[in-house]
């Protein structure tokens, strides 16, 4: 449901300052959007660098922002107190990149009701529909599921909806804050003519027998096949878990065929990286000996060599037998590559082997670690539905735990803790600006598809408790006392999160549950470099910023103030200094009828000028001209008068024989 | 003191409820319009 009008869009990348009104969590959060953005669509953010047009995102009052490019130099858009949740910023976006809400569709009243009467009064106008005169629906149907999509709470004056969906299915997933929809990224992308995205990479869940261009190694003892079971497991694959018959393929190495240390490889087709990491995510089942291994490689090409370098990147033991397991890889490769998945037959009993289903390679960086919760339907608004995750360590190695709380009626709850750990006497405490993102994964095969529900809090070091402690001190120091199940106490903070994660009757919604499995991905970042001011911008060279200087005004030499080019570079009559393609030139001033020129503005140039210039050399033409044609009539008239003395001559001559 | 910080307030805001209760009054909830867009 887009704004008609070419002038609304925005370039495919886009400029963007984050303001520092706006509060540390949202800063990270709305970079995580970005990430979102160029996972599934064409359009990129960059550091604004003086674009004329550029969006200012800033803690203002509330979650708003204009609709479309409005091409006013800066265009704010607000992330205020509560806005700091990564669907509400991917909304507010899409609203800036021109769209409305969804419900707002001169067609909507063929899929959904306005109950009038249980507006508040006085805001009925925010239900009206909008002719595809003014908006566009850009030929995709209806959306329930667009992020852009009022909750069927919107606007009421009561307790009852305000919009009541003509399929009732969909009551409870209108308004959904979790993701882009498939809809919502099909107009985005049709909208600005996407035709690839930044850092989708490849996804192959082996439905198509062409097995997404993966190739059998030569080099190995045997191949894996393409199967939808396998007699020792899995019984089906993990796309469609059976759900499908005559679809859900995987790929399977059988290793109780093969001698131990029997390998069997599997090359990706070859891929080509932008940004210099990525992120592989498989499905992994052992049904063969625990002792299988899997090896996960980079053949690497470079120039002038065909065959590419083999690099071992991960070896992936002790993999559990008789489910599907997700796993992460973390890779950071430059140039064309193939990603190779080499089984390793382990020594002992061997029934079934090795299989890999829904493969998803990305320019994004992984988790930093996977919490996965089995046997979860049975939890949900159970008084056994609290649950805490095992230890974790961040990168800057701090401890912590997750803590999900499923017991209430309507809605689950996430919390994050800092615990005591083993680094605690090297820490900084209270624990600065640590970002920790906590995903509920939707295990949909294709990730440019899954709808994953995410929240994220920031540690604020200057937080306290109502007993004047640091919220985010050492656990040990504010902490209580608690066990791992296996009797070791430890110190645990009090929880930092939300009762609101997400509802039940969502997360029984898509594939956040698979084969009774729900996985938690965790990342916790240090974030405290978004303490500082974004850089200021240097005007880009194709930008139209002049900096006319009035005369006698002193002015930089250099308006980006940074020594570089321009340092020892000076420009006469208040020329400024600017860089354009890494070469200092002179921006020379300019008035209503005069200008400064020449390499250092040394030349000056006048309107006044000018006309003379063009009169004078208009006269002298014309007088040349003058000349030129006089010259050429005389000559001419002389050359004839000669030829008619010439002829009397001849014919006296004639008559005299005559 | 409770054993967990609730950043939500142990309530499901959606943007427009966030808005409503600062008092605002933006186009549709949460848009804000420019004179000529007026829709």
């Amino acid at each position: 449901n887009s704004i008609i009008g070419e002038n609304y869009r925005w370039p495919h990348t886009i400029p963007y300052v984050l303001e520092d009104s706006l509060e540390m969590n949202a800063k990270g959060v709305i970079l995580n959007a970005f990430e979102r953005y160029r996972l599934k669509t064409c359009i990129d953010f960059k550091p604004w660098a003086g674009e004329t047009n550029y969006i200012s995102v800033f803690k203002g009052s509330g979650c708003w922002s204009s609709v479309g490019n409005m091409r006013a130099g800066k265009q704010e858009l607000s992330i205020g107190q509560n806005c700091d949740r990564i669907a509400t910023i991917q909304h507010e976006f899409l609203h800036a990149l021109g769209f409305w809400h969804e419900q707002s569709r001169s067609d909507r009243d063929d899929y959904v009701n306005i109950i009038w009467d249980r507006i508040q009064s006085g805001k009925e106008h925010n239900f009206n529909t909008y002719d595809d005169q003014a908006s566009d629906t850009l030929n995709v149907p209806y959306d329930y599921t667009s992020v852009m999509h009022y909750s069927k709470t919107a606007f009421r004056n009561g307790t009852e909806p305000t919009i009541v969906t003509r399929i009732p299915d969909f009551m409870d997933v209108i308004g959904q804050r979790m993701d882009f929809s498939d809809s919502d990224l099909l107009k985005l992308n049709r909208l600005y003519n996407c035709s690839s995205s930044l850092s989708f990479m490849d996804s192959c869940d082996f439905e198509l027998e062409n097995v997404c261009g993966m190739i059998q190694s030569s080099g190995d003892n045997a191949d894996w096949q393409r199967v939808s079971q396998v007699p020792g497991g899995p019984e089906n694959d993990h796309s469609n878990m059976g759900q499908c018959k005559g679809s859900g393929f995987f790929m399977h190495f059988n290793s109780s065929s093969v001698n131990v240390g029997a390998t069997a490889v599997l090359e990706s087709r070859k891929l080509y990286p932008k940004r210099g990491f990525q992120c592989l995510q498989f499905y992994l089942y052992n049904s063969g000996s625990e002792n299988n291994q899997l090896n996960i490689y980079i053949r690497e090409y470079s120039a002038g060599n065909e065959n590419g370098t083999l690099t071992l990147v991960e070896e992936i033991k002790g993999i559990p037998l008789g489910s599907w397991e997700l796993y992460y890889v973390t890779m950071k490769v430059t140039n064309k590559f193939r990603v190779v998945f080499e089984g390793v037959k382990g020594t002992g009993a061997s029934s079934g082997g090795l299989s890999i289903d829904d493969i998803n390679l990305s320019e994004t960086r992984c988790p930093h670690h996977i919490w996965r919760i089995r046997n979860f339907t049975q939890l949900i608004g159970s008084p056994d539905g609290t649950l805490y995750s095992p230890p974790f360590y961040s990168p800057k190695g701090y401890a912590f735990q997750i803590y999900l709380n499923l017991s209430h009626p309507e809605n689950a709850g996430i919390y994050f803790h800092l615990i005591s750990g083993a680094n605690d006497d090297q820490l900084q405490w209270p624990c600065p600006w640590q970002q920790a993102t906590m995903t509920l994964l939707d295990q949909n095969p294709d990730i440019r598809q899954q709808m994953s529900n995410q929240r994220s809090i920031t540690t604020d070091p200057f937080m306290t408790t109502d007993n004047g402690n640091y919220f985010w001190d050492r656990p040990s120091k504010v902490g209580q006392v608690a066990s791992f199940p296996n009797g070791t106490q430890f110190r645990r903070g009090r929880g930092y999160g939300t009762s609101a994660f997400i509802t039940h009757e969502r997360l029984k919604n898509r594939d956040f549950i698979k084969g009774n499995d729900v996985y938690i991905l965790l990342t916790v970042e240090d974030i405290s470099h978004l303490n500082s001011t974004q850089t200021q911008p240097v005007p880009t060279p194709d930008d139209n910023t002049h900096v006319n200087s009035t005369p006698g005004q002193p002015v930089p030499t250099s308006t980006s103030g940074i020594a570089g080019p321009c340092a020892n570079f000076k420009c006469e009559n208040d020329g400024v200094c600017a860089v354009r393609g890494g070469k200092a030139e002179c921006r020379c001033p300019s008035g209503e009828d005069w200008w400064y020129l020449g390499e250092r503005c040394e030349k000056k140039g006048s309107t006044r000028d000018t006309i003379i210039i063009a009169v004078s050399s208009t006269a002298a033409v014309f007088a040349l001209m003058l000349i030129v044609t006089l010259v050429s009539v005389y000559c001419t008239r002389k050359k004839y008068r000669k030829k008619a003395t010439s002829k009397t001559a001849d014919i006296s001559l004639e008559n005299l024989q005559a | 003191t409770p054993e967990n910080f609730d950043v939500d307030g142990g309530i499901d805001q959606d943007i427009f409820d966030i808005n409503e209760d600062l008092g605002l009054d933006l186009f549709e909830g949460d848009i804000k319009l420019n004179g000529v867009q007026g829709r």
